[in-house]
């Protein structure tokens, strides 16, 4: 489903450089359900935003799909992002001025094939809403909402329209832990239907629901498997 | 330090009533240091906003100091708001146009009695700084740090003050369990030095830190103690 090879990502800050990725290669074939794990800084966002074509590497290249990313002009490259990627952000960007169903539906207005809201379409944030605990909610604002209540936003848009892969940047960051199992379980289901899911996340709890877990250092790949200090 | 007699908070949503608290009492002494948990939603981080004087109780009374919150007018809650409590909120709530220095800095200006950043103040500053790691990145600015760096200046800032009550809204939710354990010995020194520390926080790890838990549901205290099932 998504390739990275050779992968180096470089911010310019001033005079300054930072390396946030400096070599990264892994192959995430179809159906893969990979935590990516690592220190604060270790570049886990930066490669979930590279896997989410919504940054481009400064060297290396990426595969998505079967189409080398690079090759792609951005308005390609958009449309292969909405059509197959859901993406669940560290700090959820959602949208203040709209409410829980706008922001629910905010993918649905970018698709390329069908740019009109169908009942079916209604039916699936309704559904998705109800499976995230927010069916009560939908007619609210961001400002309204709890923490763990706007992340679970967050997730109901990344995944209404049925993406092929699913991105997601510490997506049970600001939840209890009945609502996490809530999360994962919905992720595990999404995962058995044969969807590629990649987290990045730090607590052992949701790593180990998926099937092999990355370790980030210093924007490389360190290891592989769970830390076994907790 | 600080006591809740009774507090109700409700959010008046078009028809809709959200009774975030529905009468909480607590006392919390000086040098107090409790973990507040609680499922999404369960009103926590409302609390914490009330304990910081942040917003009002809809009924019920706050006593902060040995001040009736209630009759503080919104000049002498902000001074005695500034001078006592030190934040730590669940979205951070960085300045985007300011750099990491310049947000540490944003509570040293609120100052009533000094209104200049003095030599001393810098070297707290800069040693604030160092110990969330982040002496590198003083003159960076928040989009372009990491999630975790994000909540690691958020810490700092809540810090430079010098506050003896510290609240502080899910402070490792973004961090890897390594950095998590240095912002935890960081909290640990602060109560030892007598400060009183009020923290949200969904994870067992961190909750044992703290001398007691309490724990949230539905807008009213339901327990103390951990949660035992992780
Ligand atoms: N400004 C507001 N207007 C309306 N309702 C609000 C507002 N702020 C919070 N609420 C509601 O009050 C309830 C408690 O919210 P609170 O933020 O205290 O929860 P929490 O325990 O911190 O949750 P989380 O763990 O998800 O951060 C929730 O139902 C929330 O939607
Ligand atoms: N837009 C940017 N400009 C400059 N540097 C950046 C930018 N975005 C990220 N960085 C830097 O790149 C490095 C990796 O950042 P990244 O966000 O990938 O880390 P992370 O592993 O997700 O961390 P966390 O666990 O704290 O979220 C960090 O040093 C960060 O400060
Ligand atoms: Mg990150
Ligand atoms: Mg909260």
């Amino acid at each position: 489903a998504a390739r990275l090879i050779d992968i180096h990502k470089t911010y310019q800050l001033g005079e300054h450089l930072v390396r946030a990725l400096r070599g990264v290669s892994v192959d995430f074939p179809e159906g893969d359900y990979v935590a990516i794990m690592g220190s604060s800084g270790s570049g886990k966002s930066t490669m979930l935003n590279l896997l989410g074509a919504l940054d481009r590497p400064t060297d290396g290249h990426y595969i998505l799909a079967g189409h080398d990313v690079s090759e792609l002009d951005d308005d390609q490259l958009s449309e292969i992002r909405n059509k197959l990627i859901g993406f669940i952000f560290q700090s959820y960007n959602l949208i203040p001025q709209y409410t829980v169903l706008e922001n629910i539906q905010v993918p649905l207005h970018y698709r390329t094939h069908q740019r009109t809201i169908s009942s079916s379409d209604m039916n699936r944030c309704l559904d998705l809403a109800g499976r995230v605990g927010l069916a009560e909610r939908l007619d609210h604002r961001p400002f309204q909402l709890s923490g763990g209540q706007q992340q679970r936003v967050a997730i109901a848009r990344a995944l209404i329209n049925d993406p092929e892969i699913i991105l997601a940047d510490e997506p049970t960051g600001n939840l209890d832990s009945t609502t996490e199992q809530e999360i994962m379980q919905l992720l595990g289901e999404l995962n058995a239907e044969g969807r590629t899911i990649i987290m990045v996340t730090h607590e052992n709890s949701v790593a180990r629901k998926a099937k092999q877990q990355i370790i980030m250092k210093d924007g490389k790949i360190a290891g592989f498997g769970l830390f076994s200090d907790d």
